[in-house]
């Protein structure tokens, strides 16, 4: 049975950094 | 590919939290997000107000534009209407809770303007 971590259930939204 | 979600959506995935707790992915709550992300190195964990969606240019595609983390960092993400996002203190939820039952079994709340997502970014952008 495949295991999947959490952190791919919610979306990485970061935020557009200046650079 | 936009044709269909990721596995993991589908209602019994096993989910492994960050302290190796393994949840299905319909029992999943707020705190298990809030407490994997306060043991992860590399991850927090973002609150992401929904203030706009828009229909997409693709059939069953909608546009999804988020005021991220406190300083309201705008961002536009265009998902399939059934892709499930998890509403702080209240679960899954999708712009068509429908679909996303029929296709997935996730049991879903509809995704409003105003709802507030569990969201990921780096520790090291904070």
């Amino acid at each position: 049975v495949p295991v999947f971590p959490w952190h791919s259930l919610v979306p990485f939204l970061a935020p557009t950094q200046s650079d | 590919s936009l044709a269909t979600l990721p596995p993991f959506f589908m209602r019994g995935s096993i989910i492994q939290l960050a302290d190796g707790e393994l949840k299905r992915v319909e029992d999943l709550k707020t705190e298990d997000f809030i407490q994997s992300a306060e043991i992860s190195s590399e991850l927090k964990i973002d609150s992401s107000t929904v203030e706009r969606i828009d229909t997409g240019q693709t059939p069953n595609v909608v546009v999804i534009q988020f005021g991220v983390g406190e300083l309201k960092a705008q961002v536009s993400v265009e998902v399939l209407m059934e892709y499930p996002f998890f509403v702080f203190g209240q679960g899954w939820s999708s712009c068509c809770p429908d679909r996303t039952t029929r296709l997935f079994e996730l049991s879903c709340a509809k995704l409003c303007v105003g709802d507030v997502c569990v969201s990921l970014t780096l520790r090291s952008l904070g």
